[in-house]
């Protein structure tokens, strides 16, 4: 008589949660661009057996943004996903991926990411500000600003805008445009760039060459601009976290099985 | 002319009682949401 075949894998179980694990560290490290994503929901797994101990896995996530940009050095597991009041933004993904042996790797993977709906805020925040379009003139005038501004005030390398992350613009009580926007040193000092900013060229993609800034600018009833930037090579990376160790599984690092 | 026949409910003896403080088990998926539903 044959053996039955597996009880279907739960969404819930350690082995779905391996699973989309190996996929998410794959997901982040593909990208570069935005931000980290984190693990919301294993909405959906199917495991089609291949032969012995060889599985093709396929997984539906739902990810929620974190704080963390992508270039950032911080571990995903110390990153903080966005609240529902900051406007989330959430991913969904299909994964691919292959367990040969209990090991897992990524073989294809197909993502998109949308803001949720400023119905769904404005029910639960009426006052809450919502994301603003990257192309909006406010918020390209706020970023020049701010970079204009902490360039002029550093003595480190002179930083060139790289990619805008996110921007939020508050018109009640007071007209407020909150930028969010990833930076990249380069091979001038400040000083150099104001005798010629077109000679300014950025240094080698390495992650402490890279930086991060939020900037405020407050419009109204007052005028103010209050920018922060953190430049990746300045701090003290934080430890890897290892990967959580389940049972009978073995990780294997995701990024060239890539379809 | 089609006519309506009553349809007999399902016999009740063949369910399996159910031991006190039994709680079924969850759906297989989706799973739990780990932060807030979009």
């Amino acid at each position: 008589v044959p053996a039955a075949p597996p009880a279907p894998l739960g969404c819930d179980d350690p082995e779905s949660e391996a699973a989309a694990e190996v996929a998410l560290n794959y997901i982040n490290g593909q990208s570069h661009h935005g931000y980290k994503f984190a693990l919301n929901r294993i909405e959906d797994i199917r495991v089609v057996p291949q032969g012995p101990n060889n599985d093709i896995i396929f997984l539906e996530l739902d990810l929620l943004e974190t704080t963390c940009p992508i270039l950032s050095p911080t571990p995903l597991a110390n990153c903080t996903v966005r609240s529902f009041a900051e406007h989330a933004v959430e991913g969904d993904c299909d994964v691919k991926l292959q367990k040969v042996d209990g090991i897992l790797s990524v073989l294809a993977s197909k993502c998109h990411s949308h803001a949720d709906s400023s119905e769904d805020i404005r029910k639960v925040c009426p006052d809450c500000p919502l994301l603003a379009r990257m192309n909006d003139t406010e918020v390209l005038e706020t970023v020049s600003a701010a970079l204009n501004d902490y360039n002029s005030k550093t003595t480190d390398s002179y930083l060139r805008l790289l990619e805008i992350g996110r921007a939020k613009i508050q018109y009640h009580p007071g007209h407020v445009v909150v930028t969010e926007f990833a930076v990249g040193a380069t091979n001038c000092s400040a000083q150099e760039a104001k005798a010629n900013v077109g000679a300014c060229q950025l240094l080698p993609e390495d992650q402490s060459n890279f930086g991060f800034c939020t900037a405020v600018m407050v419009k109204a009833p007052s005028q103010d601009l209050q920018v922060d930037c953190q430049l990746y090579g300045h701090q003290v990376p934080a430890p890897d976290i290892p990967l959580l160790s389940w049972p009978g599984v073995t990780y294997a690092h995701p990024g060239q099985d890539t379809s | 002319s089609v006519a309506k026949r009553a349809v007999p409910e399902a016999a009740q003896h063949d369910k399996v009682p159910r031991p006190v403080g039994f709680v079924p088990p969850p759906p297989p998926c989706p799973g739990r949401i780990r932060y807030f539903d979009i």
